[in-house]
């Protein structure tokens, strides 16, 4: 399995490419693009190269044509659709992060078990109540499943999103999930950008 | 500066050394802890030795011990104290999310301009109007600002925080903020984890 910093690497290397494209640049050599992502270029010629040859030696890579290049091997050329189980703070954030749908990532239906929230619609997504969630896959079919519920609900909602056929979870809650071989399963721990920010505060002085 | 990119391996070091600490572990080779992250343990020997020798070649590095030396190049040995700007969706979930406090990370007070939201108490925060901020922070002394407003709002609060000599901010709102060489910005885009996902779910099938 290719590592997570790698994919990690290769969607920075994706962001530093549209903000140059943003700001009208054309071309880039590999020792800018691994400057502005603080990588050496050598890891940056070696992340790129692992999914086939890019660009001409000496000439450097065109930015639109090296973004199309990781776009397709991030899988971000396409549109996702996923399903959000547990629409309470951090869920109808998400919901309403217009940043989301702008990159090809969908959420077609939400699921709640809060009697309040069942039958509101936000930024156009319906709010479930989770026992419906295989009818609503039959006329919504999704591929991945954000988990957004309290700790205590979120093995059991990713064991529901398995038995239906998801095949990828993006993980909120702060537990382990576990899951069988052939479901990917990536945590969000949001207290790692906070470590970053004490690391260079702390070097401030 | 030293790179993002290192540092977010370093938290990926420390997240990893917690986990095997609690699976009851005591000591770890260089290499067993590079492939549990994901690195090569050239790279991995590489960050530890930049920030002062530890471990003894040939034996392995003890687990707490590293972890500590970890912790105080990070900066996450000791607590921060953070402001809250915006206590909508997000906000409220990063005031509830558990997991800030337990790794030395406290909001002492929020912020809003929502008459509705005024004078809420979540979490133990008290929620002021933004208004308030100065005096505030005479009262409860905190060195981060965290932004939750949305983007039209978020550079004038930046701006705000820096008048009150906050010197680090954790921004979630989608502009670029503009700042002063002195103050620390960190951007958080979860996007990147939802790419994370993608790239795995296209190698499934
Ligand atoms: N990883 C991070 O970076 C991060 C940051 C903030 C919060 N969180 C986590 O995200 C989760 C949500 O936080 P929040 O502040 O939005 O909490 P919340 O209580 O506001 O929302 C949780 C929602 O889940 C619903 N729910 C409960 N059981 C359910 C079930 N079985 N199926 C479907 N829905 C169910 C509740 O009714 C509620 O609407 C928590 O686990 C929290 O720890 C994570
Ligand atoms: N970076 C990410 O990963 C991520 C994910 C989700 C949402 N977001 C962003 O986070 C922000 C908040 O999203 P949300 O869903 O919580 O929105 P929200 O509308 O629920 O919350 C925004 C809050 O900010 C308050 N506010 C407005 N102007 C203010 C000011 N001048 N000072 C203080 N408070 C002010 C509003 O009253 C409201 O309570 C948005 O910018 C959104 O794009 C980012």
């Amino acid at each position: 399995k290719i590592p997570g910093i790698t994919v990690y690497r290769l969607a920075l290397y994706a962001r530093t490419l549209e903000k140059l494209l943003e700001e009208g640049r054309d071309l880039i050599s590999s020792e800018e693009l691994a400057r502005e992502c603080g990588v050496n270029s050598a890891q940056l010629r070696k992340d790129l190269s692992y999914f086939g040859q890019f660009g001409v030696r000496g000439v450097g890579y065109s930015i639109p044509g090296l973004l199309k290049h990781i776009r397709r091997i991030l899988g971000t050329e396409r549109e996702w659709f996923m399903v959000l189980m547990g629409a309470g703070h951090l869920g109808q954030a998400l919901l309403n992060y217009e940043f989301l749908p702008k990159r090809g990532f969908k959420f077609v239906a939400a699921f709640d078990v809060d009697e309040e929230k069942i039958g509101r619609v936000i930024n156009d997504v319906y709010i479930y109540h989770v026992n419906q969630l295989s009818w609503v896959l039959r006329e919504h079919p999704a591929e991945i499943g954000v988990i957004a519920t309290p700790a205590s609900a979120a093995q059991e909602v990713a064991d529901l999103l398995i038995e239906n056929k998801i095949k990828g979870i993006l993980n909120f809650a702060p537990v382990r999930i576990k899951h069988p071989p052939n479901v990917v399963v990536e945590n969000s721990d949001l207290t790692i950008l906070f470590d970053k920010l004490a690391f260079y505060l702390k070097r401030l002085d």
